[in-house]
């Protein structure tokens, strides 16, 4: 189940 | 956070603090694009419009808060104190030819279509050019002052670091952001030109000149 947002980086 | 993550936002907090710094002892903003400066504050402030909904950590918080507060600095120094040392006649480059585009790409590409997600889309776009006045600027007068090589310098190294990082991610929580991947990817791209330069001279101890 790939993730497909990195909202956590900067 | 990884260690590539940790390191790349590192590099890009030393060289926000490379280019105050460079700004306060030389006591003059030359060679760098105010243009670069201004659109750097709107991708802070388009991107980190989450601090307002979403927590992610301490870390997180306080990085958006110097990167935010940093960048107004940094345009609030050159509009006022070293306002006599800017030369508006050389940042020329049209940056409606890259918030045109970019707002374009953001309605097209982007993972929800609402407001903050579009606007998060924009501002991943737009940092993947933002350079370019810069680096337009760089071309124009054909040599720049050591100190700002090293502040392009440590803004590449961030942006190279986040490509390992996004391998790592990968490999060990499957997560693939192709947006961010993308316009890393770009983004990253656009330094190289200037790295070989740098390498080869700077790092020589030489001037940053380009070849006639």
């Amino acid at each position: 189940t790939a993730q497909h947002t990195c909202h956590d980086e900067l | 956070m990884n260690l590539f993550r940790f390191l790349g936002d590192t590099a890009h907090l030393a060289s926000i603090l490379v280019l105050i710094h460079k700004m306060h002892t030389t006591k003059s903003c030359r060679g760098i694009s105010f243009k670069t400066q201004a659109l750097y504050v709107a991708v802070f402030v388009t991107r980190y419009l989450d601090l307002f909904y979403r927590w992610v950590s301490l870390y997180n918080f306080f990085m958006k808060l110097f990167f935010i507060g940093s960048s107004c600095y940094i345009l609030f120094l050159m509009k006022t104190k070293f306002r006599p040392t800017q030369d508006p006649a050389i940042d020329t480059f049209r940056i409606e030819y890259l918030l045109g585009p970019c707002t374009v790409i953001a309605l097209i590409f982007n993972y929800k279509f609402s407001p903050t997600e579009i606007l998060w889309s924009f501002s991943i776009f737009l940092e993947s050019v933002a350079i370019l006045p810069q680096l337009f600027l760089l071309q124009r007068t054909g040599e720049a002052e050591t100190i700002t090589t090293h502040y392009l310098a440590a803004l590449g190294i961030y942006r190279a670091l986040y490509i390992p990082n996004w391998i790592y991610r990968y490999f060990t929580e499957g997560v693939v952001d192709p947006i961010a991947i993308t316009a890393g990817l770009v983004q990253t791209g656009l330094y190289i030109d200037f790295f070989y330069v740098y390498v080869t001279k700077v790092l020589q101890g030489q001037k940053f000149e380009l070849p006639a």
